[in-house]
């Protein structure tokens, strides 16, 4: 099973 | 103030279809150097970043930066009154609260002109780190639009594999399953640069998303790396982009 991923868990707030 | 000249609103046409079934509202950033867009979609899966240097530009001038709060249906409303061949401005003073676009047709005999309201927008800027990406492929944008379609009619998740041999492309659902594979090809229509093989799954509805950008470019090129989100990149006639970045699904 897999579940969706979220961007702000890779990318990083400027 | 700026004002920034587009030869063809079929430009601006095109950059408003690929922007506004992801995002609805997003801070246009105007430079010296041109304009920049970056915006997630609500649920923080997607984000779309659009880069358009001056060169795309007939007549380019931004003595001061300047950030535009956008409503992109309200943008989307205007351009469709336009038609594909005119030439269009737009114009902002330094401190606006509306931004000004000005469509004129090819002999000059018909001007329009628009005034949009714009809007005080409070978003975050994201950093994307550079990024090593295991596999870059190439291929016809017309060629992804036609699997990402394909696929959706099989599962909501899509698999990407790619290993030297070619990029993989899987979907499994209640109907059955789907694998479409893409070799490289010798014309280099298709071009596969692999430094590992990776398999990653993501959502085919945001995929299909992407591809409302195929009619900005006939290439298309998408970059995989291990734990790092989905790169899909359109270029915009030399001298821009508008890239796609998709988080993967995880194992829960």
């Amino acid at each position: 099973k897999s579940k969706q991923g979220n961007l702000m868990s890779f990318f990083t707030k400027k | 103030m700026l004002e920034a000249r587009l030869g063809e609103t079929q430009l601006l046409k095109k950059i408003v279809d690929a922007l506004k079934e992801i995002i609805s509202l997003s801070t246009l950033d105007c430079s010296e150097t041109g304009m920049q867009l970056q915006s997630m979609d609500n649920s923080h899966v997607s984000l779309v970043s659009l880069s358009l240097q001056t060169g795309c530009f007939e007549k380019y001038r931004c003595d001061r930066n300047v950030s535009l709060g956008l409503d992109l249906k309200s943008l989307s409303k205007v351009v469709k009154s336009a038609s594909g061949d005119d030439s269009v401005t737009l114009s902002a003073a330094d401190k606006a609260d509306k931004l000004l676009l000005s469509f004129e047709s090819d002999n000059k005999s018909r001007t329009a002109d628009y005034e949009l309201k714009l809007l005080n927008l409070d978003q975050d800027h994201l950093g994307i780190p550079d990024t090593n990406y295991a596999c870059t492929v190439q291929m016809p944008s017309s060629e992804f639009a036609r699997i990402c379609r394909d696929m959706s009619m099989f599962s909501e998740t899509v698999v990407i594999s790619c290993t030297k041999q070619g990029i993989k492309f899987s979907a499994n659902g209640d109907l059955g399953s789907a694998n479409i594979k893409l070799a490289e090809t010798s014309k280099g229509d298709i071009t596969i640069d692999v430094e590992e093989p990776i398999t990653q799954s993501f959502a085919g509805r945001y995929l299909n998303t992407f591809t409302r950008a195929t009619p900005l470019s006939d290439r298309v090129k998408i970059c995989l790396a291990p734990e790092v989100p989905l790169l899909v990149e359109y270029s915009i006639e030399d001298y821009g982009y508008i890239r796609y970045y998709l988080a993967p699904k995880v194992d829960d």
